[in-house]
Formats: structure tokens, C-alpha cells, sequence
């Protein structure tokens, strides 16, 4: 369902380029839950972005269920990030003056979804956050901030999730509970799922973990519950 | 060097109070290093932003060096802020429009510091950002975001560190590299440490762990490093 090919991604800054990525490639199928691990600066978010379609790669291919992303629309990435894609931003992205469930109910609102709030109060009970639905970002921890980017990334049903770093401010026993939400989605669902994380009782719950050393893949391995 | 007393902070939205603090009680001796671990949402950044003089209780006292913060002045209090206390933030709050370099002058403006280029210049490369000085936040990755805030925290000097998770965007090297730098400028300089944090290994390296449950300490307890 993703393929690339020789991604790579130069950022240009004066007299210096920063290579971000310098030329990525793997397959993944449908339905598989993968790791992405590396260190601070690896490129993992921007990998993400790239996969998200938030973003376009400075050379090399992003086939997303057979389609060269490089040649669609500007309609047609609006739709997939608002209907096939839900992304969990490494800060969060919230809307400074919207209610968590406002939030949660923006991508539903591109789908004109009529039963939008009942289906985002049930997203937010999931992730343990059904007494902070009237709360706006400045009046929420930075795991349930974090948590309120979950619930909308998955309030719509989507055929692919890319998180990046979704467990980073949840203590242990709420980060287990996120997991087990993930895990149960994309065996449930068959939900595509791409995580970047650092924490390695994270990755033990995906099937392979991709590693990433100055942007490029130093290992791409299945774990053991593969 | 801190000392708080029946320590509360609620917060009133319309209806509803939300008890973030219900009474919260300990000393911490000059040069300790301790963790404050718990839940998501059980009170550990209210509680720091309390001790960091950015919020002020709704009720209890809170004496830093013997003096009672809440009978302070304005003035006095952006004092202790900007030259006692070196404060990590949960989400860096950092300024969209400066470099890495600017940010971390910052607090040594207010101290009309001469050598404050240079003294950013090497807080910067002590946490591994010498390449990335002139990058604004947005051409920063969250783990490099996370260091630019630690390294400003550092610079001032400050008697005392409070950082909220400083840890939570790092890969598990470069998480154990700026733990050493803690660490090691708890035991040369003495600096008294409170780092919030839901990581197992950040707490192994600390001397006393406080946790927190909805609001209030559930348990103060050396650990076996003490
Ligand atoms: N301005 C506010 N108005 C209303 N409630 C608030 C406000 N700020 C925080 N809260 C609530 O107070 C509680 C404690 O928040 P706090 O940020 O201290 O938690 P925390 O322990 O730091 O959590 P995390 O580990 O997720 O960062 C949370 O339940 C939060 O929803
Ligand atoms: N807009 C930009 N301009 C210049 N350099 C950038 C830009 N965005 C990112 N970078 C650089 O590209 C590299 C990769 O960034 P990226 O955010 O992908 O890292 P990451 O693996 O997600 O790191 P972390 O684990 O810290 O989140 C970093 O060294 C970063 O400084
Ligand atoms: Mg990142
Ligand atoms: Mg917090």
C-alpha cells in the first residue's frame, strides 16, 4: 500500500543544504503495524510528513495504493489527508480556541458526517478523555493534548495511520492504553499503521521496526511478534 | 530550598472546579535531585509551574530559600524567573521567529551579559546543537526543540532546574546524554533538580522520586541512588 523509492528531502538554507533524507526506500503492505526509530534529527518526522502528503519530496517516488503521489492534485492530497490518512503530529497541531471536541470533530466535518459530535465524544472516551471534552488546549495536560491528537486522527475511519511519537508525554499505564487502542485498530481494522517512536516497549508491539541514522534506513527488521 | 505547604490550585469553568493541586506538602533540600512521576493529568506541571513562579496557587505557601513567594513583588518574582531558575517547558515554548542562538540569549539579556554569544554558543554544543544554531524552531526536529529549551534553561546558571519531561522527544541516547549533563551539573554545581518525568531510566538517576496521584502526593520515597 506504500512504496518509495529513493525519497530524498534537502532542506536549502543560505549556503547550506541540510540533508534531511538522502534517498529511502521500502514496501509496506496492507494492514502491517511498523516501528520507525532513530535518533533526534534522524528524519523520521519528515519521513512522515512525506507519507502524510503534508509535504513533497525534493527528489525519488511515493506510490500510496498504487498511485504516484507526485502527480496528484491539489484536491486529490486534500482528500486523501482528510479521508484515507489520519496523522498524529509530533506537537500536536491543536486549534488554540477550539474545545477538545471541536477538535476532534474537524475531520468529520469534511466528510459531512451528521452523527459527527456522538462519534467524536465516543473518540475521546477511548483515549480516557470523556471529562476534558469541554477543555481548549491551554486548559489540558500535555498528555491529554497529546491524546485529543490521537482521537483525531482516528475519529474517521481511516485506512492509514502515521504517529509520530504519540506516546512521548503519557506515563506508562496511559501509553500501554494507547498501544493496546492501535493494536486492536489495525488488527480489528486492518488499519495500516506507522509509528515513530523511540521507546522500545513501543516497538515491541509492532511487527517490524524501519531504523533511520542520518537519513537514510540503516535497518528495516521484523520483530517478534511478527 | 523549597518548601510547600497544603499547596492547592483549582481551576473554575463555569459550573465545574477542576482540582489540579488538593493540598500538596514537601521540603527539598539545596542540591537534591529528585523525579515527580504520575499520571497523565495528575497535577505534575501545575505543580511545576507553581514552584517555577509562573502561577500562583489558590491556596497553601510557598517558601524558595525561606521566602514566602506568595508576599513578592512583581519585580522580585521576574528575578527568581529569569536568574534563580532554569525552567525545561513540556512544550519548549519556544519563539517561532528566532534562531536556536537567539533563544538561548535570551535569559542572558536580562542579565546584560557581554559574553552571552559565546556562553549560548557552547550551552548549545554541550546538548549537541552546534550545527543547528541559526535554525528557527520550524527547521528544528522535536528532539532538537527539546534541546534548544533545555540548553536555555542551563545557560543563566541558575541555582535551581525544573524541567517537565525533558526527555519525552529524545531517542534513548541522546536522552541519556543530556541526563548525564543533569546529573553531572547536580553533583558540580549543586543545582537543585525537579525533573518531571513518566521515564523509568530518568528516575533510576535521580535520588527521590514524588509521586503524584489526581492532585496530591501519594508517595515520597528515596531511591537507589540516594
Ligand atoms: N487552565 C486549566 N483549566 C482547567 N483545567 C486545567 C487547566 N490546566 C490544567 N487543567 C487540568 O488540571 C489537571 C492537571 O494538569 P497538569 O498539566 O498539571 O497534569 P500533568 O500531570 O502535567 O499531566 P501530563 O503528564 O499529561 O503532562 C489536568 O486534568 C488538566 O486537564
Ligand atoms: N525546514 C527545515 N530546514 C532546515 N532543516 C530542517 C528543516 N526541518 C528539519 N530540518 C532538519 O532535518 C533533520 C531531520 O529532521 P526530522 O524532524 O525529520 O528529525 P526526527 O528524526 O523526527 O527527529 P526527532 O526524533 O528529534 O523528532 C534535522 O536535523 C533537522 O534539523
Ligand atoms: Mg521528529
Ligand atoms: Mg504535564
Amino acid at each position: 500500500v506504500v512504496r518509495v523509492q529513493d525519497l530524498v528531502k534537502t532542506y536549502h538554507m543560505g549556503l547550506i543544504d541540510v540533508h534531511a533524507l538522502r534517498g529511502v526506500s521500502f514496501d509496506i503492505g496492507k494492514g502491517e503495524i511498523v516501528a520507525i526509530m532513530g535518533h533526534s534529527g534522524s528524519g523520521k518526522s519528515t519521513l512522515l510528513n512525506l507519507l502524510g502528503c503534508l509535504d513533497a519530496p525534493t527528489a525519488g517516488s511515493y506510490f500510496l495504493d498504487g498511485e504516484l503521489v507526485g502527480d496528484l492534485s491539489d484536491d486529490a492530497l486534500a482528500a486523501i489527508r482528510n479521508r484515507k490518512i489520519g496523522f498524529v503530529f509530533q506537537s500536536f497541531n491543536l486549534l488554540a480556541r477550539m474545545s477538545a471536541l471541536e477538535q476532534v470533530e474537524m475531520p468529520l466535518l469534511y466528510a459531512r458526517d451528521r452523527q459527527r459530535r456522538q462519534r467524536a465524544e465516543e473518540a475521546l472516551a477511548v483515549v480516557g478523555l470523556e471529562d476534558r471534552m469541554h477543555h481548549k488546549p491551554s486548559e489540558l495536560s500535555g498528555g491529554q493534548q497529546q491524546r485529543v491528537a490521537i482521537a483525531r486522527a482516528l475519529v474517521g475511519n481511516p485506512s492509514m495511520v502515521l504517529a509520530d511519537e504519540p506516546t512521548g508525554n503519557l506515563d506508562t499505564a496511559t501509553a500501554n492504553e494507547i498501544m493496546e487502542l492501535l493494536v486492536l485498530l489495525n488488527e480489528e481494522r486492518r488499519i495500516t499503521t506507522l509509528i515513530v517512536t523511540h521507546e522500545a516497549d513501543v516497538a515491541a508491539r509492532t511487527q517490524r521496526v524501519i531504523r533511520m541514522v542520518d537519513g537514510a534506513v540503516a535497518a528495516d527488521d521484523l520483530t517478534a511478534r511478527a
